[in-house]
Parts: structure tokens; sequence; C-alpha cells
């Protein structure tokens, strides 16, 4: 564990429980993409097929419980929950999940270090968790208001995959033999996906003025 | 760690 990869996976806890909290207290998922939110539990469960087989450490079995358990509550509230349904703008959040599921499992059977089914869904996890924010990048530029909690929100989301490929080269380094270009080709892309965003938030926050996205 | 040095993180 090194310091990258512990504020990575600390920024990612914040930004879940950011959202939980969020649409818990004001029972509200206004700006929230449920498609985005069920890609990421999608993500969650292929890659963490190993949690019951492989015990790594109780830090790592804790957060994968916790990113699982956030996740489905996420999309429970937003699907099921009485008040905070009322608030799921369905005709806005229009992005078809199979439009990224499709191309990346796809992409997990050709590409992927083994060909084992365990590897398989977790090279998916990775292609899939990297462009699962879409719809909702999609939504926030569509909506063009960003409340700021959904704008740290997705925020929050980036800087913790930044994070991570300061982790992969740190490791890179420092450990022999750890090269997974799967991993750091899906981390740069999701990162890069965000950069946009990363710019508009950046210079709302500069200028002082409410975020807005270019439609 | 089981599958590769990734496996490890999350």
């Amino acid at each position: 564990m090194n310091i990258f990869r512990l504020a990575g996976d600390m920024t990612h806890l914040f930004s879940v429980l950011v959202l939980l909290l969020k649409i818990h207290t004001i029972k509200s998922c206004a700006g929230i993409s449920l498609k985005t939110q069920e890609l990421y539990a999608l993500v969650f469960t292929t890659r963490y097929l190993d949690i019951f087989t492989d015990f790594i450490s109780l830090y790592n079995t804790v957060m994968k419980l916790i990113f699982l358990g956030s996740s489905f509550s996420i999309v429970w509230y937003i699907r099921r929950h009485k008040i905070v349904r009322r608030s799921y703008d369905k005709d806005q959040d229009t992005f078809r999940h199979y439009f990224l599921v499709i191309p990346c499992l796809v992409l997990a059977v050709f590409i992927n270090h083994k060909f084992t089914f365990k590897e398989v869904m977790w090279t998916f996890s990775l292609y899939l968790e990297a462009v699962a924010i879409l719809p909702q990048l999609v939504l926030l530029q569509r909506t063009r208001n960003i409340d700021n909690l959904t704008g740290q929100y997705v925020f929050l989301l980036g800087a913790y995959r930044a994070l991570y490929i300061l982790n992969w080269i740190y490791r890179h380094f420092t450990e022999p033999h750890y090269v997974h270009w799967i991993t750091w080709i899906a981390g740069v892309v999701q990162t890069l996906l965000y950069a946009d965003f990363f710019y508009y938030y950046f210079q709302s926050w500069k200028n002082n003025e409410k975020l807005q996205l270019p439609a | 760690a089981p599958g590769g040095v990734h496996k490890d993180e999350l």
C-alpha cells in the first residue's frame, strides 16, 4: 500500500459516500444518472468476484463490501425509494447501457491477461469502469445545471483514478515485474474522459461561478 | 497475491 493508492481509495470512498449521503438526506437524486450508478454496481460485482475466495487483507475486504453495498444502495434508492424515485429524470437519462456493456465485454474476451472466467470478468470491469461515467456526463450536459454536490461527486471520481495512475507509476518503479498494461490503459482512458469535466470544474471554481458544461 | 500483483487493488 502506498500513499497514492490510499489517497485514491479514500477519494473513491468519499465520492460514493457523498452521493449516498446527498440522496439520503435531501431525498433527491436530481442530476444523478441511474445508468451510471447501475454500471458502477456491475463494475464492482464483476471486479470483486474473488471477495469470498481470495482473502487479501481486512482493509481490502471491508472496502470491497463498502463499495458493493453503497453502489447497490444508490441504485435501490433511485429505483425503489418512494420519494427519491420521483426526482429521477428518466426522460433525460437515456444513455443505453448495452452501448457500453457489449463493447467492453467483447474487448475483455479478446484482450485480457488470461482467458479464464474470473480474469475476463475482472478485465471487463476495468473497461466498463473507464466508460461508466459517460451517461452521467451526458446527463450533466443535457440538464446544463450542476448542483455542486453532483459536481463534487464527479470530480472526486475522476481524482481517485488519477491518484491510482500515480500509484501504478510508483509501483512500477518500486516493485519488480509490476506491469499490467490493461490496467494502465483503462485507467488512463478513464481519467482522460474526466479531463474536459475537470477543465470546466476548475474554470467555474476559479471564476467562482456556477459550473456550466457546454452543450 | 492471486492472479498477479494488481489483484490486491480495489
